[in-house]
């Protein structure tokens, strides 16, 4: 992992009063090998060195001899940094419901995660409405209702083939039944398709919901970006809920998607069940990606 | 070797973006990168042709030039194994409907019975393939529903058996317990059977791919790899790096969400695909 590669290269730097440009290199291609081995993206990547080399050339960091636990502090700070506060909250608008439309590739997690934020928002004292808007998936509808009824939080499906119409009705249906929240679960689909890209794009100009949430895998690799700027130059994202955390990826696309994209990780997916769903803390996922 | 560097910088930095970008992985594209430096080139000779021959000759001397086919040799059974939402079930669903189309008597069965709906889903796949299901009732061992589906492959013949299994982590050592009881109940009920057990990976994975492979292939083993959702953007680069460390090929990929949605892997396409 990067601290022992980094201890490797420091400790021939013992001895030596004054780092050379070699030195800083052999330290820099080290992090650059940790960033790409942990999925960051390669022009993040890329720019993350270049801007530590200046500093190190400037002084500023490897200022002397610094041993490898310091050039990891600095690189999990300025990961920390960059990966922004912890806000993981959903925003309530005045007038009832908020209305929250869950978005991204196929088999993210964006069905179980509607229903994890659910149970969320009920245990912080809302009243939440979920609505089956995959349309397309075999028994996707079934699956949010089967979800629902083990949390005891109301479903609303509809067997139509218009997405509008449903999204429309359902919030109908929250406001005669009191419900403050409406969560949209949506089908999963690709970046590049038109057609599909154009169905969240006409819900978003229907329905207007307050917070669009881009959910993506954790074992993403270098695509994350290229996903999540399609997703938010067509439709504008929110923030982002980060799955499947409880497996062991090291989940660099969390650092891409923040710098690039620049929207804030609002929660992560840590399990199957729907209690399994955790705040987002920038330093546990700083430590997490240089491994 | 006369030790002069033949290629811009430029053009380097090029490539190795492309390759990086691919999820080939940083040592591998290193390595294919620093080759290149010290190519030779004819005169007149296009560089940039030439350079992505030599870069498609080094991928195929590691993935091999040919496809690599399931088992031919049948009743066969084949065991869908993944991390969650990979596509395993859709995989299941496609694959039961070649071999139908192939006139060979299939039957799938519904070992997801941890899932919300798996079993539904699987239900409707099975009917677009045109094939018969065993399901169990939720919560059931799927170990033992696995061996109620061997005994119904004795009676009634079927020629090929495809188990759908829940998707698991790789890092949950309780869940490949669990898969390593279904290898075992599989070799109990059908001894000697023609066996494929496939790793359904998705192709937008990144490095973590390897892991994966690697922990499946140690508890259970794999004949192969199935590389789905190669219809995006992402080019399954991954699955390079896995067949140099682990020698597992993929066999099949998937480009879609629909039943015929299902190919065989060209080693040639694939490589094609990743420089473009
Ligand atoms: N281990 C783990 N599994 C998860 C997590 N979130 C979701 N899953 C699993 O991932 C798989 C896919 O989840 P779904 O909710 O169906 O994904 P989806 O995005 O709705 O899929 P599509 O609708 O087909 O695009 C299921 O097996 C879930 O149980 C997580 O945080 N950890
Ligand atoms: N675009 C595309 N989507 C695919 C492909 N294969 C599967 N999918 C989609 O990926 C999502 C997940 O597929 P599933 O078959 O449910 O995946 P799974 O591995 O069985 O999921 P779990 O059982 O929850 O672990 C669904 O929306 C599928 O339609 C593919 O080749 N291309
Ligand atoms: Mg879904
Ligand atoms: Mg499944």
């Amino acid at each position: 992992n990067l601290s022992n590669r980094l201890q490797d290269v420091t400790r021939k730097l013992l001895g030596q009063n004054k780092l050379s440009e070699k030195n800083i290199e052999d330290v820099l291609r080290e992090i650059r090998v940790a960033f790409l081995e942990a999925d960051v993206d390669y022009k993040v990547t890329k720019d993350f060195v270049d801007a530590i080399k200046v500093k190190a050339l400037g002084q500023e960091v490897l200022v002397s001899v610094t041993p490898a636990q310091l050039v990891m502090k600095y690189v999990a700070d300025e990961i920390t940094h960059l990966l922004g506060d912890n806000i993981s909250r959903i925003k309530f608008s005045d007038n009832a419901p908020t209305i929250i439309m869950m978005a991204g590739l196929q088999g993210t997690g964006k069905t179980t995660t509607t229903a994890k934020l659910a149970l969320h928002l009920t245990k912080e004292g809302h009243r939440p409405l979920m609505v089956g808007l995959d349309i397309y998936r075999p028994a996707a509808q079934e699956q949010l209702k089967v979800l629902g009824a083990s949390c005891n939080i109301p479903v609303y499906l509809e067997d139509s083939k218009n997405c509008l119409n449903i999204a429309k009705n359902s919030l109908k249906y929250a406001r005669e039944n009191n419900c403050d929240c409406v969560l949209l679960d949506t089908a999963g689909r690709l970046h590049i398709d038109e057609e599909m890209m154009n169905e969240l794009k006409e819900l978003k100009s229907g329905i207007s919901p307050h917070e669009i949430l881009l959910v993506v895998d954790s074992m993403t690799g270098q695509q994350a970006v290229a996903v999540a700027k399609e997703f938010n130059s067509l439709l504008g994202i929110d923030g982002v809920i980060l799955t499947k955390l409880d497996g062991d990826a090291r989940g660099g696309a969390a650092l891409s998607l923040r710098t690039v994209v620049q929207r804030p990780i609002k929660f992560v997916g840590v399990g199957e069940k729907l209690e399994d769903l955790d705040s987002f803390y920038p330093d546990r996922m700083a430590s997490r990606i240089i491994g | 070797i006369t030790g002069k560097e033949n290629v811009s910088e430029e053009l380097l930095s090029e490539l190795e973006e492309i390759l990086v970008r691919s999820d080939i992985g940083v040592h591998i594209s290193d390595r294919i990168i620093l080759d290149l430096k010290y190519t030779n080139f004819k005169p007149g000779e296009d560089r940039i042709l030439k350079i992505k021959e030599i870069i498609e000759k080094r991928i195929l001397g590691i993935i091999g030039e040919d496809n690599v086919p399931l088992s031919g040799s049948f009743p066969l059974v084949i065991l869908m194994i993944g991390v969650n939402g990979s596509g395993k079930t859709s995989t299941v669903g496609k694959l039961a409907f070649k071999y139908h189309k192939e006139n060979k008597k299939v039957l799938v069965a519904a070992c997801d019975t941890f899932r919300a709906a798996a079993v539904e889903q699987l239900e409707i796949w099975k009917t677009r393939a045109g094939v018969d299901i065993i399901k169990g009732k939720e919560g059931t061992d799927p170990a033992a529903l696995v061996y109620d589906a061997g005994k119904l492959v004795s009676e009634k013949g079927y020629q090929v058996l495809i188990i759908d299994t829940a998707g698991r982590l790789h890092n949950k050592s309780n869940l490949m317990e669990e898969l390593k009881k279904i290898k075992r109940t599989v070799g109990k009920v059908l001894p000697g059977i023609s066996l494929e057990i496939l790793l359904v990976m998705d192709a937008t994975c990144g490095q973590n791919g390897i892991q994966q492979a690697k922990l499946f292939k140690e508890a259970i083993g794999v004949t192969g790899i199935v590389l789905t959702k190669l219809d995006g953007t992402s080019k399954g680069g991954i699955a390079v790096s896995i067949k140099e460390s682990l020698g597992v090929p993929v066999k099949l990929i998937g480009l879609g969400e629909g039943v015929e949605d299902l190919e065989d892997f060209s080693p040639g396409d694939f490589v094609r695909a990743l420089l473009e």
